[in-house]
């Protein structure tokens, strides 16, 4: 899957891929203090092509500790748990869930949305392919408002640049393809290259998505997410973030 | 008649009354099955016979038509008001022929009976049309045609269509009839439609090699499912009326606190009561951990298993199982001081707060006769039930056997938010009431609304239910106005096991056009004839609560009007069969259950009776018998006694 953080103050957008494993389950918030957690779980093409599997998110796992309220969106269902007892609705469904405030909302074969207490709120998108694409698989997109109120201490592949951090993008130099240009972005302390290019946003446009220009970081996100990304692998898909 | 029928093999019987043909074709266009059974019979022999046309059909089918050509003569039927058929036929009687639809002890099934005595040489050809709504129980839907030809048939042929826009997921055909016609049955499954058909030759309907009984007897039956991808259901729109099929699945069962009340009296015993345990047993095996649950006999005294009720555990189960099984009946019948205890018990554990406000509360009532201590009045037990229970309780009715006053326990379940169900008291007895309960056992959804356009939609059959039973089907129905709307929009809401659930679905009001004016064998009047069978049904159930006499002459008077638009025989209507002169008529109408009006040998004994000329409920006033009729005549069908419940 590809990442946009996206920094509103100082109007960047910082782009990474992480290609792990099919079955691999990744953290993107967990946040202790407020007890959400959002993991997804990895689901790979149906073949290699040039000799990579590309991984895309198969299932989204959010788990409200407070409210003991899980949802699992993946791209067959989208299923309400509480305790022992599960409600589910299809993506051929619109329609609401709502328990202990907390309110889902899926609009048929389009997305889901998520909001807890009015205040937290998450976007699901479904990208459903043709079933007979030779690569292809329906896969999901998530979306986090930089508005949610997650607590200081959230960390996750996304929940870690929820306060926005300080980026700094220097030395603009043209790149190896003239349409991407390389610059060096300075990130609490490390120093590294960073390609301009395009990401899709598909909150609007699901089919074509929105183009949004970004400054990508290579090698799965290092230099710029704590640590390397194999330490954001949680083993459940409710699970929190252990610290390091 | 065709021309094939004068030649080849001969499936004369020594009482020389052939069968050329016997056909029944079925479409099922979204769960609205229409059947025609078709036979074509000829008395070979040189003096007058009776030829009797037989036939089961579905209880709570609608027969719309039956035709009847004797000798080239067409008699044809018309629905007309009861009161007003009679006129007609006490002004035309027909002569040596007899029509009617009488009581059978096959469950779920009533017959339709002609007998027409007819001179040597006659050609027969009976025809019937009945249409029902197909219900879906433990997640399928059966069509059942009962297949009793009666002796062997030159042809006989089983067609059944299926057209399913929602598309098929399956389609079964369970060989019921017998190993004997393994491999008949062909089948074609598409997406959306289906066909099925058993044409056994003349040597493969035969008993065996050499003999002239035919081994077709019994119920040919079709499974299906349709596909289920919204949990809103599906809305199909066509002809002005729309459709709504809600069976949602994904949804975990709701706990439930259940209490069964088990009549032990004297006419228990036997084999009633051994089945009666070993199904109690089994669905005590079949409770939820979740679960509450208790017991109550009764005869002239009521017993609680316990006091209030206990949690579902495997050691309170196996207690109670230990329990029913030491029961042995006697004594006589406390229905009023039973039901009394049961809604005493409930309202005690809600008023304590045991019950979860999310589980489903209900009793189910197991009884084989009315009452005999006690309270005796039906009225008065019903009037105190309904006083106790409280509007999120409810009651689940089960009669066993013909001497129980089914009306009475239907009328019970229906005021009490419940289901009734006769279960015929034979060795299948056990097998009935468990079945009963899986459908009553897996409550998914309660409070379950459904909301339309006001602007847009009129004449709505019922859309709000209590509960919602995984494995079944909630059917809505109404008017649309197609005219001045391109999209119909419905807002499900419900409560489910941890949730509330608010469910919306989108037609497109044309979206159903191209499909069905593609098929052929579709019934293109299906909404409207599901949304009149629909209606008159609740029309019945309204009737059957109505408080005051005037609002019951009010709704009589719609449901009449109904059966007259929509050519259906209801309690309030008859059919007429009349030859083309008008000088000759017959008169079936629609019986209603009741205790008069049930079978004996609840045992499954079937006794056969000696013929009869005309039928006493056809015929009010005695006649002289005719020349013929006082001839001994035999039957192609003999059947069991019938008692005719005329309403």
């Amino acid at each position: 899957p590809h990442f946009i953080i996206n920094l509103p103050k100082s109007q960047k957008n910082i782009c990474f891929n992480i290609n792990a494993e099919p079955g691999k389950i990744l953290n993107l918030v967990s946040d202790a203090d407020t007890g959400v957690v959002v993991n997804g779980q990895l689901i790979g093409a149906k073949k290699q092509e040039h000799e990579k599997l590309n991984t895309y998110f198969g299932k989204i796992g959010f788990y409200f500790k407070s409210k003991d309220l899980k949802v699992e969106v993946s791209t067959e269902m989208i299923t309400l748990k509480d305790g022992s007892y599960s409600t589910g609705l299809s993506w051929a469904d619109t329609g609401s869930i709502i328990r202990k405030r907390l309110l889902v909302s899926v609009k048929r074969e389009h997305n889901v949305t998520i909001t807890v207490d009015g205040e937290m709120s998450f976007m699901v998108v479904l990208h459903r392919v043709w079933k007979n694409h030779p690569v292809n698989v329906d896969f999901l997109g998530i979306y986090i408002p930089p508005s949610n109120p997650f607590s200081s201490k959230a960390h996750g592949l996304i929940g870690q640049f929820m306060p926005e951090p300080e980026v700094s993008i220097f030395n603009e130099r043209p790149g190896q393809d003239p349409k991407k240009p390389e610059a060096t972005m300075e990130f609490k302390g490390h120093k590294f290259t960073v390609t301009r290019g395009l990401q899709k946003d598909y909150r609007t446009d699901r089919v074509f998505g929105t183009d949004v220009q970004c400054w990508f970081v290579h090698n799965s996100g290092k230099g710029f997410i704590d640590g390397h990304y194999t330490d954001y692998l949680v083993p459940h898909l409710y699970s929190f973030l252990k610290n390091p | 008649s065709t021309s094939d029928e004068h030649s080849g093999e001969s499936t004369d019987d020594s009482d020389k009354i052939g069968i050329y043909s016997y056909k029944v074709q079925s479409t099922i266009t979204s769960r609205l099955a229409s059947t025609m059974i078709q036979s074509k019979v000829v008395n070979n022999a040189k003096h007058p016979q009776h030829l009797v046309f037989e036939v089961q059909i579905p209880k709570g089918a609608f027969i719309d038509n039956f035709t009847m050509d004797v000798n080239g003569i067409t008699f044809t039927s018309s629905i007309k008001e009861k009161s007003e058929a009679r006129r007609m036929y006490a002004q035309a009687r027909a002569k040596g022929k007899a029509a009617g639809i009488v009581r059978s002890n096959a469950l779920d099934m009533e017959n339709f009976r002609t007998e027409v005595n007819v001179p040597g040489g006659t050609k027969v050809q009976f025809e019937i049309h009945y249409q029902e709504m197909i219900r879906r129980r433990l997640s399928s839907y059966e069509h059942t045609i009962s297949l009793r030809p009666g002796r062997l048939a030159k042809h006989l042929e089983v067609d059944i269509r299926i057209i399913e826009p929602q598309g098929l997921r399956y389609v079964h055909t369970p060989n019921t009839l017998g190993d004997h016609f393994d491999g008949i049955t062909t089948l074609s499954k598409g997406e959306k439609k289906a066909h099925i058909s058993f044409k056994p030759t003349l040597a493969q309907q035969r008993k065996c090699p050499t003999c002239s009984s035919t081994a077709v007897d019994g119920n040919f039956v079709v499974q299906y499912d349709v596909n289920r991808e919204k949990a809103a259901g599906e809305l199909e729109i066509f002809n002005g009326y729309f459709i709504h099929f809600f069976a949602p699945e994904n949804l975990d069962p709701l706990p439930k606190n259940i209490l069964f009340v088990i009549d032990v009296s004297g006419s228990m015993w036997g084999l009633k009561m051994k089945q009666t345990i070993e199904a109690m047993k089994a669905i005590l095996g079949q409770l939820q951990p979740s679960d509450q649950f208790s017991l109550l006999d009764f005869n002239h005294n009521v017993r609680c298993w316990r006091d209030g009720l206990v949690e579902a555990t495997p050691s309170q189960i196996d207690e109670a199982k230990n329990y029913i099984q030491g029961i042995h009946p006697n004594g006589g019948t406390n229905i009023n001081e039973a039901l009394l205890r049961a809604t005493f018990i409930l309202n005690e554990a809600k008023n304590l707060g045991m019950l979860d406000p999310n589980s489903v509360s209900m009793i189910v009532f197991v009884s084989d006769g009315d009452p005999t201590v006690g309270e005796l009045k039906l009225t008065t037990i019903q009037k105190n039930v309904k006083q106790n229970m409280q509007d999120d309780f409810s009651l689940h009715c089960l009669g066993i056997g013909f001497d129980v006053d089914y009306d009475f326990l239907q009328r019970l379940a229906q005021e009490n938010r419940g289901t009734a169900q006769r279960i015929f008291g034979n060795q299948e007895t056990s097998s009935q009431m468990q079945q009963f309960y899986s459908q009553v056992s897996t409550p998914l959804l309660r409070n379950i609304e459904f909301n339309y356009p006001q602007e847009s939609v009129s004449d709505i059959t019922q859309n709000s239910f209590h509960n919602y039973f995984g494995g079944s089907e909630i059917v809505v129905s109404g008017k649309v106005d197609t005219q001045n709307l391109q999209h119909l929009e419905s807002v499900v809401t419900a409560t489910a096991s941890n949730a509330q659930l608010v469910m919306e679905t989108l037609a497109d009001v044309e979206e159903l056009d191209d499909f069905m004016s593609k098929d052929k064998y579709a019934d293109p009047k299906f909404t409207e004839k599901l949304w009149a069978y629909l209606t008159v049904n609740q029309l019945l159930a309204e009737r059957n609560l109505a408080p005051t006499a005037a609002l019951k002459r009010n709704i009589t008077k719609s449901i009449l009007q109904m059966s007259l638009n929509h050519h259906i025989v209801t309690p309030f209507t008859a059919m007429v069969i009349e030859n083309p002169n008008g000088d000759e008529r017959m008169l079936a109408d629609q019986p209603r259950d009741n205790k008069k009006g049930c079978c004996p040998g609840t045992l499954g004994i079937t006794p056969k009776v000696p013929d009869k000329t005309i039928p006493s409920w056809a015929n009010p006033t005695p006649v002289a018998p005719s020349p013929a009729s006082a001839q001994k005549a035999p039957t192609f069908a003999m059947k069991p006694i019938h008692t005719v419940d005329n309403d």
